[in-house]
């Protein structure tokens, strides 16, 4: 009988000014999940029950970019995508470009369970979901606040940003500071708060 | 990007990564995260699950290159991902968290910060952001 181990993440490239409390959150979620997991593990549930059950959590808490919280498209819209594995057969499962499935990941599980494919993207995907039941909502549900403050500045900036968060607040306070040349992500790094 | 990587008492290997992509990216583009090798990978050595630039992963297939080094390469679970990370990614920015069937747990990134949180069954549990 081996030993379970898990591990979780909620992505990288962090704004190094990411106020404290908003690294707070982050550790409370990423202990939260972990916890899920753990006691998931202690119950004997099999891995791939556990990856998809901790991921389902990650996407429905608004803090991290997937499922509520995603990033926006160009349009301001939110598209996602998921994939999973099950080590032992190498089974696996993957979804792009939904706009209404609830949790993507579940998706990407049905793929792998109830498909004869490995991967369904865009209208395809979006008829299986309402073919296998899962929970579908409106494209709104998944926008938040913050990423639509994040689009704004991506598009004043005119770049393409990856995983990370802008403090919401001091935005404004930390204008005023001297134009720098130096970037951060494609944003000029006055952007950010100071400490 | 989200992901999560378990090896159960069994030594089943498991990993899945959810994510929106890239802020302010055109309709239509896929990343890392769907990609089986790229952003997820999983077999009998290894489970992974990637975040970051996506174009960079796809490039270096990062997910599957982690069980690949361990398995011809002979390397331990971290020293696979450190591995990776300083010779796959290029000039790219990107993060990763692996478990292997043995029950060990790692992670490695080469950018300010990565969101994650780590625990085995002898105790250790870790959540952290920077370095």
């Amino acid at each position: 009988m081996g030993r379970w181990a898990i591990a979780v993440h909620g992505g990288a490239g962090v704004d190094p000014n990411l106020p404290l409390e908003r690294q707070e959150e982050a550790k409370q979620l990423l202990t939260r999940c972990l916890n899920l997991g753990i006691s998931a593990l202690r119950s004997n549930l099999p891995a791939i029950d556990v990856v998809e059950k901790v991921v389902r959590e990650l996407e429905t808490d608004p803090l991290f970019n997937s499922g509520r919280g995603s990033a926006l498209t160009e349009k301001g819209t939110v598209e996602m995508e998921a994939s999973i594995m099950d080590g032992p057969k190498r089974r696996c499962g993957a979804v792009s470009g939904l706009t209404t499935v609830k949790n993507p990941i579940s998706l990407a599980r049905l793929v792998m369970d109830k498909s004869p494919h490995s991967y369904l993207a865009f209208s395809g995907a979006e008829q299986f979901a309402r073919q296998q039941g899962v929970e579908v909502v409106d494209n709104e549900y998944f926008i938040t606040p913050d990423n639509v403050g994040m689009l704004k500045l991506a598009k004043e900036a005119n770049t393409i940003l990856f995983d990370y968060r802008i403090p919401t607040n001091g935005y404004e306070t930390c204008g005023s500071g001297v134009e720098s040349p130096l970037q951060m992500n494609g944003l000029p790094i006055s952007v950010y708060a100071p400490e | 990007t989200v992901g999560c990587v378990v090896v159960d008492r069994e030594g089943r290997c498991a990993a899945a990564t959810s994510t929106g992509g890239l802020m302010n990216k055109m309709t239509g583009r896929i990343g890392d995260s769907p990609l089986i090798g790229a952003g997820t990978y999983a077999c009998d050595v290894c489970g992974v699950s990637c975040t970051g630039e996506g174009e960079a992963i796809i490039r270096g297939t990062l997910a599957r290159e982690v069980a690949a080094v361990m398995e011809y390469k002979g390397l331990g679970l971290q020293r696979a991902v450190d591995f990776v990370i300083k010779n796959r990614l290029d000039e790219g920015k990107a993060g990763l968290i692996a478990v292997s069937k043995s029950g060990e747990v790692a992670y490695g990134f080469n950018c300010n910060g990565m969101f994650r949180g780590c625990a085995t069954e002898d105790g250790f549990m870790e959540v952290g952001i920077w370095e």
